[in-house]
């Protein structure tokens, strides 16, 4: 009898996750949804993201150098496995490739 | 050139999650210190 | 005996899978509030400075930072028409996207270390659809699934059942 009933509250159990899950998925498309809108205004509407001030203002500037890479959606970036140059030099190296428009970089904080 | 194929992490504008960010900066850490 | 085991194995796996999906649905609501309120910043700067920003201090979305040392020379060879880079380094970079760099400038009001004041939350509330606040609540309350592993009503839930 015992072991019948743990059987039927596991399968209550499962029942109940499989519809948190579903209900997670929903909310999920929801956000995308929202974030995919706010993008869009923000090209309609022009209201860029005045980052460079923000960035700035980010403890991160004042030591480093910084790029800020503005691609369209779909561009892949490919780093491969640093590797050691002829002189001994380790190099390090980024790809961009855009398939649906230009790429733009802004090297930020350097004279 | 090297025989076996050099891998590369990649990542997708819009499309990766930001975990493949941390996974590249985990490699060129990695690769700093070899 | 043989199909408890079945079940609880399954069981294991559906929670998981769970913990996974509220993580993500986390980092999304995040994104959704530092992008809404960027974008209410901005209006609030332009309607102040009468205008827009200058040209040269604004990126569009989707960017991501790239990271160096000042020290490091940076070799940039370009296509004619802007389709493709190749960037080398002699030193190591990192590479951070847009949703980190407004984490960090503050644009998600602290939600992601779950230090938020009760103002921010109102405001952070406001910019998410009232079905999703209780994840904000309970982000604020530092309550994330991810490192606690604990699930809210699925675990009471959960929890409920057994003692049925």
């Amino acid at each position: 009898k015992e072991v019948v009933d743990r059987l039927r509250y596991l399968e209550a159990e499962i029942e109940d996750l499989e519809l948190k899950e579903k209900e997670l998925d929903q909310q999920k498309l929801w956000v995308q949804q929202s974030i995919k809108n706010v993008m869009d205004d923000s090209i309609n509407h022009q209201y860029p993201f005045n980052l460079i001030v923000g960035i700035l203002e980010l403890e991160l500037s004042s030591r480093e150098t910084l790029l800020a890479i503005q691609a369209p959606c779909g561009t892949q970036l490919e780093v491969p496995i640093p590797e050691l140059g002829q002189n001994g030099q380790k190099k390090y190296q980024i790809n961009l490739k855009s398939s649906s428009g230009p790429i733009h970089v802004l090297l930020i904080n350097k004279e | 050139a090297c025989l076996t194929p050099r891998s590369a992490l990649l990542y997708k504008f819009s499309g990766s999650p930001s975990k493949s960010l941390k996974d590249i900066n985990n490699m060129i850490k990695q690769g700093e210190h070899r | 005996a043989q199909e408890c085991q079945n079940l609880e194995m399954e069981k294991q796996k559906r929670i998981e899978r769970i913990k996974q999906k509220r993580a993500q649905l986390q980092d999304l609501l995040l994104q959704q509030i530092a992008f809404k309120n960027l974008v209410q910043r901005n209006e609030q700067n332009e309607q102040q400075n009468q205008g827009p920003p200058a040209l040269n201090s604004t990126i569009q979305l989707p960017f991501l930072i790239v990271n160096t040392s000042k020290r490091t020379v940076i070799d940039c060879s370009i296509s004619s028409d802007k389709f493709e880079y190749l960037f080398n380094f002699d030193n190591a970079f990192e590479i951070h996207d847009d949703s980190e760099v407004l984490k960090r400038m503050g644009m998600s009001f602290g939600l992601e270390a779950g230090k938020c004041s009760a103002e921010d939350l109102r405001t952070a509330k406001s910019l998410v659809p009232k079905a999703l606040e209780g994840y904000i609540t309970d982000m604020s309350a530092g309550f994330s699934w991810v490192n606690q592993g604990l699930l809210s009503s699925s675990a009471q839930a959960v929890s409920y059942l057994e003692v049925a």
